[in-house]
C-alpha cells in the first residue's frame, strides 16, 4: 500500500476492536459478535453494531422500529447480557490468545 | 556453533488483548440514515434486496429478513473497564470525525474490520479492505471496499487526514435481484456522534461527562455546502432514459452524448437526458445512431436539442496500460433515485485484434443501469471506455459484476470526431462494418488464431 496508506493503516488498526455478547450461564448460546471502534481508551468508549444485541431487548425487536425511536438506553437489555471488547495492544509482543476451535470456518483449495 | 535454539515458533499475525469485560450504554440508530435507507431501498424494488450474511438463495424466513433490515441501522456505546495496566498502556492516538459531506465520492477509503467477528480473532482482528466513496445519500454512504459478514460497526477511514473515521459499516454484503452488488452499506460516523452525545446529554447524569470524550470532528467546517461529489471527471456521466428504459451515458462534446444500444436501440427515438443530480438539468435529445444488433460494438449516440451545462467533456485516452488504476461511473444500483456511483479496480485486459485494442476488460464493480457509463484512469482521468456489460455465468446463473466489458474509446473517437464536425454518420457506420475477429471477441470466443486450412 502506497506511503499515503502508512499511517492510515496504523491508526485504523489502532481504532480497531472485536465485541462478543454472549448470554450468562448459557454459554452455548450464541456468542454474537461484530467489529467496532474505539472512541477513547480512557475511560474505555467503543462504538460497534447494534445487531448483536437484538437476541437480549427486553421488549423485543420491535422496539427497534418504534415510531422515532433513537437510542434505546442500556438497560433495554436482559441483566444476563455479557460483553467483552478485544483489540490489538499498541505495542507488539509475543502472541497470546488461547487456541479455539474455528467453528464454521475452514479453507478449500481453489 | 549452533545458534542459540529459537524460541518457538509463534505467529505474529494478530496481537490481542485477553478479552475485556464492557457494558452496554446505549443503542442508537441515526434518523437521516433511515430515511435514505427507505428512499433508495424501500419503495416496491424493496424485495430485491438482501442485507444479510446469508446469501439470498438462503430460505430466510420473511420476519427473521424485516428484522436485519431493522438492525441494519442501530450502532451500540459501550464502557470498556480497562484495567490499570491497560489503562496506562493503551494510549494510541485519538480518533478524529470527518464532518458529514467533507469526504468526496471516488475519494479512497480503508476499512478495517474482523471478519467472522469474535470467531478467530487472532487471525481476522481488525483485518483491513481497501475501496473508493463509491455514492453518498446523506449519512448513507456505499463504499466498493469488499467487507464479510462479522465486519458490521467496523471503521473506515480515509488516507488523508491519516486515520480521520468517515463512517461505520452497516452491512458488509448487499445483494439485488438476487446478483451480489459488491458493494458496502456504511453509515457516516458523523451524525452517529451527534447522536451518541444527544442521547449521553439525555440519560443519566453520570454518562453525560463521557461525551467530553468523544472524538471530535476535524476538516471541511460543518454546514458548507456539500462538495461536489466526486472527482471532476465523474460529473461526464449522465443519466439517459428512453422510454421506460434508462441507462448511463458519457457526454463527449456538449451537445453530444455516447451511450449503449440496448439503452436507446432505436434511431431518432426522443431520449431525456439528466446531468448530475446537484445540477439536475435534464436536455431532451435524439439519438442519431445505433449499431446493428449484429454489430459487436454496442453503442448509440444521442445528438441534444441544447448544450449540457456545466458538464466536463472528457479527454479520449490514446493508449491503454493493463494493470492502471481505473474507475467506472454509472448509475447502476439506485438510478435516478441519487447520483451516479463510482467504483474502482484495474484494467485487468486489453483485448486487441491485429494489434488493435477492442475490448476492455476491468475489476470494477459494475451492476445493472451502469451501461454506457464512462470507464476512466485514475491517473490521468482520460476516458478510456463506454461500459457495456459484465459477466453471468449461465450455467449457474451468477453473475459477476467484477469482470466487465468496455469498448475502447479509441474504436469510437475518429467517428464521434468526424460526426461533430459534419453530422456526416458515414464514420459511425463503419461499426457495423467490424470485421468477424471483432465479433468473435465479443462473443467470448476464443479468437482464431488462423482461418483453418483446407487439407486438398
Amino acid at each position: 500500500m502506497g506511503r499515503q496508506w502508512g499511517s492510515a493503516m496504523r491508526a485504523a488498526e489502532q481504532a480497531g476492536c472485536v465485541v462478543s455478547a454472549s448470554r450468562a450461564g448459557q454459554p452455548e448460546a450464541g456468542p454474537w459478535s461484530c467489529s467496532g471502534v474505539i472512541l477513547s481508551r480512557s475511560p474505555g468508549l467503543v462504538l460497534c453494531h447494534g445487531g448483536i444485541f437484538a437476541p437480549f431487548l427486553r421488549a423485543g425487536r420491535e422496539v427497534l422500529t418504534a415510531a422515532g425511536a433513537v437510542f434505546l438506553p442500556g438497560d433495554s437489555c436482559s441483566d444476563d447480557l455479557r460483553l467483552h471488547v478485544q483489540w490489538a495492544p499498541a505495542a507488539a509482543g509475543p502472541l497470546g490468545g488461547v487456541e479455539r476451535g474455528r467453528p464454521g470456518l475452514c479453507t478449500p483449495q481453489c | 556453533a549452533g545458534l542459540e535454539p529459537s524460541p518457538p515458533a509463534s505467529y505474529r499475525r494478530r496481537l490481542q488483548q485477553p478479552p475485556l469485560p464492557a457494558e452496554l450504554l446505549l443503542l442508537l440508530s441515526c434518523p437521516a440514515f433511515w430515511a435514505h435507507f427507505a428512499r433508495l431501498f424501500g419503495d416496491e424494488t424493496a424485495e430485491q434486496w438482501r442485507f444479510a450474511s446469508v446469501a439470498p438463495d438462503d430460505e430466510v424466513p420473511e420476519d427473521e429478513e424485516e428484522d436485519q433490515l431493522r438492525l441494519l441501522g442501530w450502532f451500540a456505546l459501550l464502557g470498556v473497564r480497562l484495567g490499570q495496566e491497560e489503562a496506562e498502556e493503551e494510549r494510541g492516538p485519538a480518533v478524529a470525525v470527518a464532518p458529514l459531506g467533507a469526504v468526496s465520492k471516488g475519494a479512497p477509503l480503508l476499512v478495517c474490520g474482523s471478519p467472522f467477528g469474535a470467531f478467530c480473532p487472532d487471525i481476522f482482528l481488525n483485518t483491513l479492505s481497501r475501496g473508493v466513496l463509491s455514492n453518498v445519500a446523506g449519512p448513507l454512504l456505499l463504499t466498493d471496499a469488499r467487507c464479510l459478514p462479522g465486519t458490521e460497526g467496523g471503521g473506515v477511514f480515509t488516507a488523508r487526514p491519516a486515520g480521520t473515521l468517515v463512517a461505520l459499516v452497516a452491512a458488509p454484503l448487499c445483494w439485488k435481484s438476487r446478483e451480489w452488488v459488491g458493494l458496502t452499506l456504511l453509515c457516516a460516523a458523523a451524525p452517529l456522534l451527534r447522536a451518541v452525545r444527544a442521547a449521553l446529554g439525555r440519560l443519566f447524569p453520570s454518562t453525560a461527562a463521557l461525551a467530553a470524550h468523544l472524538p471530535l470532528e476535524v476538516g471541511v467546517p460543518w454546514g458548507l455546502p456539500l462538495r461536489e461529489p466526486g472527482p471532476p471527471w465523474a460529473a461526464a456521466a449522465v443519466l439517459v432514459e428512453c422510454g421506460s428504459v434508462w441507462g448511463s451515458g458519457v457526454a463527449v462534446a456538449p451537445r453530444l452524448v455516447v451511450t449503449c444500444r440496448h439503452v436507446s436501440p432505436r434511431e431518432a427515438a426522443r431520449v431525456l437526458v439528466h446531468s448530475t443530480p446537484l445540477k439536475s438539468v435534464a436536455v431532451w435529445g435524439r439519438v442519431v445512431f445505433a449499431t446493428q444488433e449484429t454489430c459487436p460494438y454496442d453503442i448509440a449516440v444521442v445528438s441534444l436539442e441544447e448544450d449540457l451545462e456545466d458538464v466536463p467533456i472528457p479527454v479520449p485516452a490514446e493508449h491503454f496500460h493493463e494493470g492502471e488504476a481505473v474507475s467506472v461511473v454509472g448509475f447502476g444500483v439506485f438510478g435516478q433515485a441519487c447520483g451516479p456511483s463510482v467504483t474502482s479496480g484495474i484494467l485487468s485486459a486489453v483485448v486487441q485484434v491485429d494489434g488493435t485494442p477492442v475490448m476492455l476488460q476491468t475489476t470494477c464493480a459494475v451492476h445493472g443501469g451502469s451501461s454506457g457509463g464512462p470507464l476512466f484512469s485514475n491517473r490521468s482521468g482520460n476516458l478510456l471506455g463506454i461500459v457495456t456489460s459484465n459477466t453471468r455465468d449461465n450455467s449457474t446463473g451468477a453473475t459477476y459484476p467484477h469482470l466487465n466489458f468496455s469498448i475502447p474509446i479509441t474504436v469510437l473517437q475518429p467517428a464521434l470526431q468526424h460526426y461533430s464536425q459534419t453530422h456526416d454518420l458515414g464514420g459511425l457506420r463503419e461499426l457495423d462494418r467490424a470485421a468477424e475477429p471483432v465479433r468473435v471477441v465479443w462473443r467470448l470466443q476464443r479468437p482464431l488464431a488462423e482461418a483453418p486450412r483446407s487439407k486438398l
